[in-house]
């Protein structure tokens, strides 16, 4: 391994194609998202890890503050639950988000995204906290009826057999008929990683 | 106009699900 700094990062010569090979990204793909994960891990604690607040920092601009969707995508990426994402659960996460990942990927990573109490189902009650929580983001006031009228025009669409609460299946039901909703799990950048991290070549060991 | 859109639509607008942004640095 090199990067003596950072001497939790095992980012051995072994351990990029083995990413490589569990993800949709090449070799050198890894290996250019490593100095994207360098530098994200490295803005407030430079220790090779991402804690909450560097992600919080690289979304908001800002390292302080709490956000339930920041919560969330922490926790989908910390697959290792230790409360920092590492590099290789950094991969794998983004892998979802390639242009070329497979729909059904997405449609499962944002119903647990959604599934704030991981029940396997997204409840009523869920719904709510979520759109209370981005109304408070942006400022926005509704009255309490008009969010009940949102909620309950979403479950009369999304919630089929009417239990007032979305499974797996009807979420992909859902999203299916409204496809902007999984617009945020597609990030074009994926695609040119080489070109957007070209420093990657001087630290490249592989070829593709 | 949020009262057009079903709650999903909503919540998707949230920075902090826009993974975007982790490019801008």
């Amino acid at each position: 391994c090199f990067e003596p700094r950072q001497p939790r990062l095992k980012k051995c010569a072994q351990e990029i194609p083995r990413l490589a090979n569990e993800t949709i990204f090449t070799t050198n793909e890894v290996e250019a998202l490593y100095e994207l994960f360098k530098k994200l891990s490295s803005s407030i604690i430079d220790d090779g890890l991402i804690h909450k607040e560097e992600l919080q920092l690289a979304l908001f601009q800002t390292p302080s503050g709490e956000n339930l969707f920041v919560d969330r995508i922490f926790d989908l990426f910390d697959e290792k639950k230790n409360g920092v994402i590492e590099f290789d659960e950094f991969v794998h996460a983004l892998s979802v988000f390639h242009p070329n990942a497979p729909m059904e990927d997405k449609i499962d990573f944002a119903f647990r995204l959604y599934d704030l109490r991981q029940t396997g189902f997204i409840e009523r009650e869920e719904v709510k906290q979520m759109v209370i929580a981005i109304l408070m983001e942006s400022d926005m006031t509704l009255s309490d009826d008009l969010l009940e009228a949102i909620i309950d025009k979403t479950f009369a669409d999304a919630d089929a057999d009417k239990d007032g609460r979305i499974n797996s299946e009807e979420w992909k039901d859902f999203v299916l008929r409204n496809p902007n909703l999984l617009k945020n799990m597609t990030l074009p950048y994926l695609k040119d990683l080489t070109t957007l991290f070209p420093s990657f070549v001087f630290n490249t060991k592989l070829e593709d | 106009q949020p009262t057009a859109m079903n709650a999903f639509e909503l919540i998707s607008m949230s920075k902090g699900l826009n993974l975007s942004n982790l490019f801008d640095i």
